[in-house]
Order: C-alpha cells, then structure tokens, then sequence
C-alpha cells in the first residue's frame, strides 16, 4: 500500500521579490 | 534598518510545485521568463516589473548581501537584503543568485551568477489609474 502524501503547492508570485518603491506622500 | 531574516523557504527547493496563474503546475527548476510574465497578465493587481541589478555590495550584516536594483518604468531605486544563496529570475537566463554554488548546495537549485547588469523580474502592485 502506498501511503498518500500532501505535495506543498507554492504560488508563483512567492518566487519572485515584491520591490515597490516607497511613495512619496 | 530591520534585520534580514536568513530563512530561505522551501519552495526555492529544486523539484518544489509551483502552480501559475493560468492554474497549470511547474517544478521550480523548469520556470521560463514566459511564466511569470504570462502569470502577471491572468492576476488582478499585480504587475511584472523589470529590475535591474546596478550595484552589489557586502550587507552590514554577516552573511548577508546588499543587492540595489532600479525598478519598472520609474526607475526607482530600490535596495534589498538577502542570503548570498537567494534566486533572483533573471530575464532571458532564468535563476540566478550572488553564490550559485551555496545555492546548488542548500536548494539543488542549478543558477548563474547574478550580477550588475542583469535583469530580474519582481513584482509591484498595479496601478489603478
């Protein structure tokens, strides 16, 4: 018998830096 | 500045699952420019950005780099602290970082050397004007 096993499925946007400026008020 | 965490999460893990926008599944090693681009148009609210790396420099923390990039159309400087191993998508080359081999060591994840000049993609908010 083959136990079934979770697999962690990741977004995309988790690979990638979120680089936002900051914005001037 | 805030401390830079030194955890890297698994899903830089060669063989990791990562599921696009368009809800089609890939192993993180077998990613394209194509990818994301492509994920960025089908999501609402987020924009592909290119980044381009213009200077490397040794963080004050050990352990650390200090990576600044000038971002998207605007050309804003914007600076980041990471893990010399950290992957950066390189447009047109694919995942690279500061120690390719630290990062073929801890993630088995094949890379460049990342270096000034190289594009990368990250992502910001779209605008909504």
């Amino acid at each position: 018998n083959v136990e079934p096993r979770s697999v962690a499925v990741f977004p995309w946007h988790s690979l990638v830096p979120f680089l936002a400026p900051s914005q001037p008020d | 500045p805030p401390v830079p965490s030194a955890h890297l999460p698994s899903h830089f893990m060669k063989g990791a699952i990562i599921q696009l926008a368009t809800g089609e599944l890939k192993r993180v090693e077998d990613l394209q420019t194509q990818d994301f681009v492509r994920s960025a148009e089908v999501s609402g609210g987020l924009k592909i950005d290119s980044s381009t790396v213009v200077d490397i420099q040794e963080s004050q923390w050990p352990g650390f780099v200090l990576l600044h990039f000038v971002v998207g159309e605007q050309q804003s400087k914007v600076s980041i602290e990471v893990p010399p191993e950290h992957p950066f998508f390189v447009y047109g080359q694919g995942w690279s970082s500061c120690s390719p081999g630290r990062t073929a060591q801890l993630f088995s994840l094949p890379c460049h050397r990342l270096q000034v000049g190289d594009v990368c993609i990250s992502i910001s908010l779209q605008s909504l004007n």
